[in-house]
């Protein structure tokens, strides 16, 4: 799981059985309490500027906890919260392999006072996720490391600590993507600031962050047990700036692929315009994945946003 | 490319949840996805000298194990904190 902290947003993508929503009231009390947000409006519900939630459909949803069972329970809690929400099931609902989303309506007032907005975001505030099953078995095989797990659970913690390399669940971690070409993902033309951080689990998964030129990230999860094999890949860096305009998000594409060759995989993409040039090479990408046989493209036209979803299937 | 001197500049690391997290239990891939703008940019803030990087990290564990998320390690940069958490 990853959590990325902006000044003004934040992006957190859990794993496992994790309760994801059930920060929310504190969240928003930490922030009024702390920095004096308060975004409640005269009914009572919260209207920051933009809220996104999403998530593939779960392979074992009985396991989750509580509202995380099941769709209509989470959307029903984010729509106790904010105002100006509405959900979508995205792809086909008869096959356990669609996409959920929820997102709330731009809070305009806030763009009003923001002159300069579009000169803060060059680079047009692009998303890509890819979503892999059925992993192929070498491929995920390179994410299992049996480590030990220590029994060190009663002794004082020794959080906090910088500069000590003395941990092997990182340094493990930091093979993997070396050894996978993770790290190699986007062609640094530009040679931009590069900062990494990964994690080995035991007795196997893997974890990892990784912040380019300072504001942009791509993460990556893997969970490469037999039988619900799964990988994702997601990443803001704009594929332009960074490689000089060599590479593109479909070449990003392939790479992921190459690494962890899923049976099948659903892609989203989110641009403010669908004149976006990833948008319109990644509606495209059929004849570029010739082992892949396209199943569903999708586009919504989100107010502000424009989303592209495929999945494909091994042929 | 990466090079092995980022397992020594972490802004935070806990070595005790890492030498000791078991993730057996972990067998759901498909994540849960939650991106919240409070701000459309730093510039619309009263007070663009809190913000949420102000927020101390006691704070976002604290938020993090309602989700039932633990911190591993942090990497800040100039723009933003990435944190690797368990699960």
């Amino acid at each position: 799981s990853s959590l990325f902290v902006y000044d003004h947003k934040i992006t957190l993508k859990t794993c496992g059985t994790t309760t994801t929503l059930f920060c929310l009231e504190e969240l928003f009390k930490i922030i009024k309490d702390e920095l004096n947000w308060d975004f409640k409006n005269e009914n009572g519900k919260l209207e920051p500027f933009k809220v996104f939630y999403s998530r593939r459909c779960f392979m074992f949803p009985a396991k989750q906890h509580s509202i995380h069972k099941n769709w209509s329970d989470e959307i029903e809690y984010l729509n106790k919260f904010f105002a100006n929400g509405r959900s979508y099931l995205v792809g086909r609902n008869d096959k356990g392999n669609h996409w959920n989303l929820y997102v709330t309506d731009t809070n305009k007032m806030m763009i009003k006072e923001s002159p300069q907005e579009q000169e803060e975001q060059p680079y047009n505030d692009e998303t890509l996720e890819i979503l892999m099953t059925g992993l192929n078995p070498n491929c995920a095989q390179q994410f299992v490391c049996n480590r030990d797990v220590k029994d060190i659970k009663n002794e004082p913690s020794t959080n906090n600590n910088k500069g000590d390399a003395d941990d092997e669940g990182h340094l493990l971690g930091y093979n993997m993507t070396k050894k996978s070409g993770l790290d190699k993902i986007y062609n640094n033309v530009k040679d931009v600031s590069f900062h990494h951080d990964a994690f080995a689990f035991t007795p196997c998964g893997y974890s990892s962050n990784v912040v380019m030129d300072e504001e942009y990230y791509y993460t990556l999860h893997v969970t490469p047990e037999k039988g619900w094999s799964y990988a994702s890949f997601e990443s803001n860096v704009p594929v332009n700036h960074v490689s000089k305009g060599e590479q593109d998000n479909v070449q990003v594409l392939k790479h992921v692929l190459n690494v962890f060759q899923p049976k099948e995989f659903c892609l989203t993409f989110f641009s403010k315009e669908m004149s976006n040039e990833s948008f319109t090479k990644l509606m495209n990408i059929v004849k570029q994945v010739t082992s892949y046989q396209k199943k569903d493209r999708i586009i919504y036209d989100l107010e502000d946003y424009q989303l592209l979803y495929m999945r494909f299937e091994r042929s | 490319t990466i090079s092995i001197k980022e397992l020594t500049n972490h802004s935070y690391i806990d070595h005790q949840l890492s030498a000791t997290l078991d993730s057996t239990e972990a067998f759901e891939g498909p994540e849960k996805l939650l991106e919240i703008w409070f701000y459309p940019t730093i510039s619309n803030m009263k007070d663009p000298a809190k913000t949420l990087r102000s927020i101390n990290v006691e704070k976002w564990v604290h938020i993090l194990k309602l989700v039932q998320c633990e911190v591993l390690s942090i990497k800040s940069t100039k723009m933003m904190d990435a944190f690797l958490l368990s699960e």
